[in-house]
């Protein structure tokens, strides 16, 4: 463990809870979307499998339960509690463009052809594009409120974070892994448009609004 | 050494 990765997992720890609360206490999931949810639902889900088979900490465990129950918390209270405030006019991507095309990629590029070994690269390569019927939205209705922006922020930088990891243990411990290593920058990739938004308009007090 | 199983990252 090292202080990049710490911040990562926290970091990825605070957006599930920004956005969790800002579900919860605006009794609304307007502007998220669920598509993207489930996305991450199933790479919670089938990269942590692994819990039932290796121990690694206690650390590993209590976070990898907490990525898998908090998903499918963020799921249930957007397609069954808070239903009727899902945007789901607005939440068109097709999802099984991504899911099909990361499930035949993990076949082919893999460390090792065994089911568990296909389910974790699968949900490296989901990661890495999970995001993308988010963004979708938020550019289908031009704006995206601050906490969604905040949330969407603190998600961009824990894998960000990993990047830093991933060189720290290149040298500290000649340790990588190319699959995560180019799922991250890929999925890193895909937020610079967002944190430049971000960092010029929503930490200048301003409200995330892309030009008409 | 390369990529080693169990993954030990989240």
């Amino acid at each position: 463990m090292n202080i990049f990765r710490l911040l990562g997992d926290l970091s990825h720890l605070l957006a599930i809870i920004i956005l969790l609360l800002k579900i919860w206490k605006t009794r609304s999931c307007a502007g998220i979307s669920g598509k993207s949810q489930i996305l991450f639902a199933i790479v919670y889900t089938t990269r942590y499998l692994d819990l039932f088979t290796t121990f690694i900490s206690a650390y590993n465990t209590f976070m990898k339960i907490i990525f898998i129950a908090t998903s499918l918390a963020t799921v249930f209270l957007m397609y069954v509690k808070f239903k009727a405030t899902y945007d789901h006019n607005h939440d068109t991507f097709r999802i099984e463009f991504l899911i099909l095309p990361a499930f035949v990629l993990a076949l082919l590029i893999n460390h090792e052809l065994s089911p568990v070994e296909v389910l974790w690269t699968f949900s490296i390569y989901l990661e890495s594009v999970a995001i993308l019927p988010q963004l979708f939205l938020v550019s289908k209705t031009g704006e995206a409120e601050s906490i969604t922006s905040h949330y969407l922020f603190a998600l961009g930088s824990y894998r960000g974070l990993y990047l830093f990891n991933w060189i720290y243990r290149y040298y500290a411990e000649d340790h990588y892994d190319l699959i995560a290593i180019v799922a991250g920058l890929v999925q890193t990739v895909l937020y610079c448009d967002f944190f430049y938004l971000y960092i010029t308009k929503v930490l200048k007090g301003k409200k995330l609004q892309l030009p008409a | 050494t390369i990529f080693e199983a169990p993954h030990d990252e989240l």
